[in-house]
């Protein structure tokens, strides 16, 4: 038996939003530790790991650990059937191949049941070892999103260069190049407008844009973003989820031949 | 010219 409710159920909407042009199928894994899901896109160079922990649920029921096979274009079909103040509740039986999204409105005085067919999905999960990072970049998710769109318009792959004096986004294509600075900016009023720089050593690094657009569809769970550059290790694009966890993007960057 | 590399390059299998 497995029963999650989630009072800002908004969250779960954006979630789903976020991930299902990367991830057309994915298990979704319910266990003590909260509400999770790894999956990698068809051509296996971007992965997607989401954590919502068991405590952001207002009420968080799993007797046993599950693992549901959920197509992510019908998961969102339903899901926006919820309003946007909506209670969501999540509910499964032990050994049922469908589950069921539970919808209140703030007053109560409208209750919907949704229920979704699951699949086998057979997917691989990979083990992500806990790294140090020779920069960390965290900036507005807003300004991000704002340079991979622009710069989408003019190339197809973004360099993400930092040094000490700040993070360098560049592309170029057929006409011309782009180079947009960002520089560590603490001294705004309001937190979520910093950018911050944290550097062991310079690194740079080649990325596709058509991913990193994807991943800036998840803006809207986080006011912030966070980018984690190694030079041997694909990129992390982290979102946080307020209260509840967190949306991770890995992306292996393009590399010389 | 570049090639893109996969995550399955980085990541192994748990």
């Amino acid at each position: 038996m497995l029963e999650l409710r989630l009072v800002q159920g908004s969250l779960l909407k954006k979630v789903l939003e976020a991930i299902r042009e990367l991830v057309t199928d994915a298990n979704f894994d319910c266990s003590g530790t909260g509400f999770s899901l790894q999956a990698m896109d068809s051509s296996h160079v971007a992965l997607v790991a989401l954590l919502l922990r068991a405590e952001g649920f207002e009420h968080y029921r799993c007797d046993r650990n599950l693992s549901m096979g959920m197509n992510l274009n019908n998961m969102a079909k339903m899901l926006r059937c919820a309003g946007n103040d909506d209670i969501i509740t999540i509910k499964a039986d032990d050994g049922s191949d469908t589950v069921t999204f539970m919808f209140e409105s703030p007053k109560q005085d409208k209750i919907a049941d949704f229920e979704m067919k699951l699949m086998d999905i057979d997917s691989e999960h990979l083990g992500i070892p806990d790294s140090e990072y020779q920069a960390i970049v965290r900036m507005p998710s807003a300004e991000f999103m704002r340079i991979c769109k622009d710069l989408s318009s003019i190339g197809d792959t973004v360099i993400i260069s930092v040094t000490k004096e700040g993070v360098k986004f560049s592309t170029s294509g057929e006409i011309g190049s782009a180079n947009i600075v960002c520089r560590q900016n603490q001294t705004v009023d309001k937190p979520e407008e910093a950018t911050v720089i944290e550097m062991q050593e310079p690194v740079s690094l080649t990325f596709a844009l058509r991913y990193m657009n994807s991943f800036t569809k998840a803006s809207s769970l986080s006011d912030q973003v966070t980018i984690s550059l190694s030079s041997e290790l694909p990129v992390v694009v982290e979102y946080k989820i307020a209260e509840m966890g967190y949306i991770r993007f890995y992306l292996a960057p393009k590399i010389e031949e | 010219q570049c090639i893109q590399k996969k995550i399955t390059e980085y990541f192994s299998k748990n």
